[in-house]
């Protein structure tokens, strides 16, 4: 079958909606983020109910680095280089990447890093 | 990732986007599948920003990440960013803001400050077109009146082209996936051709967000990479995110 050959071009689907299926993982949750707290507060909720995903997340990057850069040089600069940086980001973003690092125990150059991603990928 | 924007026979508007990310992140044998790719999908979650109780954007979100990368402000516009790679990239922003030139803007810091700031579609297609960037980028920007849809090509310092939804001439949608709009796409991932057949197909006539949700069930524009698909609809103040996989034989970007 011509689909199954790379790039696996199908014809188009039809009668996928509502989703449900094998390319159907499931639906996205609803959270609230109040604007009206402190950056630092608000991300708190969301947090403290991914915090084992987010660091999951954070650690296969983490291995992916140390699989690329074995001596760990490139987190210890992520660690403690990184950080240096949240004064000069916008005020709000910020202190909410701060709360973010405080709720998940993760290391504040990581997570900064996360939200940085895109401008380090766009090469 | 592919976004498109489409107007229906009544005017109405839809924007709805595949969100791709992980290449080269770690492939997993065992699962063939990308790694981060697969650690992002439980991290997705729709996000109401409110102030005074009242909404003020909606958006599908990854949580721990600030920035925006698909949101609507309900009656105003809608909003989403495709990654545009350079050889200008967004590391040499990154050297710059360390080197103490600061006048750019972070891509994801400047969609949030849109979807939280902006009033309507002409002033958000004014900061995102005329706001000095670290990164290039590309900006999918639906309004809510009948021809109020674009792409905007940024490089890091100007927009290179906004290139609009034109109902007279038969432009009914833009479609937008990690490349030019006027140049060729990279031969080995060609989701816009597939993707514009599709759309094509399904014709103007019957768009809905059933309809682009099979467009963007479509094999390669759904693809191993992809995390999410989110559907939104500026008018009804509606939007839906699904969770996505891609089971073999697929793709892997």
């Amino acid at each position: 079958r011509a689909q199954d050959v790379p790039p696996y071009t199908e014809d188009c689907r039809s009668g996928t909606y509502p989703p449900s299926g094998q390319t159907f993982r499931g639906t996205v949750p609803w959270y609230k983020v109040n604007l009206d707290q402190a950056p630092h507060e608000r991300w708190q909720q969301l947090i403290s109910d991914k915090k084992i995903q987010l660091t999951a997340l954070i650690q296969s990057i983490k291995n992916l680095a140390k699989s690329i850069f074995p001596s760990g040089k490139l987190i210890e600069i992520v660690d403690n280089d990184l950080p240096l940086l949240i004064g000069t980001l916008p005020a709000q973003y910020g202190e909410e990447m701060k709360g973010i690092a405080d709720a998940s125990g993760l290391p504040l150059g990581e997570v900064i890093l996360f939200n940085i991603f895109y401008e380090v990928f766009t090469v | 990732c592919t976004s498109l924007v489409a107007e229906d026979k009544s005017g109405k508007l839809y924007h709805a986007r595949n969100l791709d990310f992980g290449l080269f992140l770690g492939w997993d044998v065992k699962n063939n599948s990308w790694m981060v790719t697969e650690l992002l999908r439980p991290l997705v979650v729709n996000v109401n920003f409110q102030r005074n109780n009242k909404t003020v954007f909606l958006s599908t979100s990854f949580v721990g990440y600030v920035g925006m990368l698909t949101g609507m402000k309900p009656g105003v516009f809608t909003l989403t960013m495709n990654e545009r790679f350079s050889i200008d990239g967004g590391y040499l922003g990154i050297l710059e803001w360390i080197l103490g030139k600061r006048s750019g803007a972070w891509m994801s810091f400047l969609t949030r400050s849109v979807l939280e700031n902006a009033t309507s579609y002409d002033e958000a297609k004014t900061l995102l077109s005329k706001t000095k960037m670290l990164a290039p980028a590309y900006f999918i920007l639906g309004g809510n009146k009948s021809g109020e849809a674009c792409v905007i090509t940024r490089s890091r310092e100007s927009c290179l082209d906004i290139w609009e939804l034109d109902i007279k001439q038969g432009r009914w949608y833009v479609l937008e996936t990690n490349y030019d709009h006027w140049k060729e796409p990279l031969f080995i991932d060609n989701r816009r051709a597939p993707g514009m057949k599709c759309m094509n197909k399904t014709t103007q006539e019957n768009i809905s967000f059933a309809t682009i949700y099979d467009v963007l069930s479509t094999k390669p524009v759904l693809n191993k990479l992809t995390t999410y698909t989110a559907l939104m609809a500026v008018s009804d103040a509606k939007l839906e995110a699904y969770l996505r996989d891609c089971p073999d034989p697929c793709i892997p970007w």
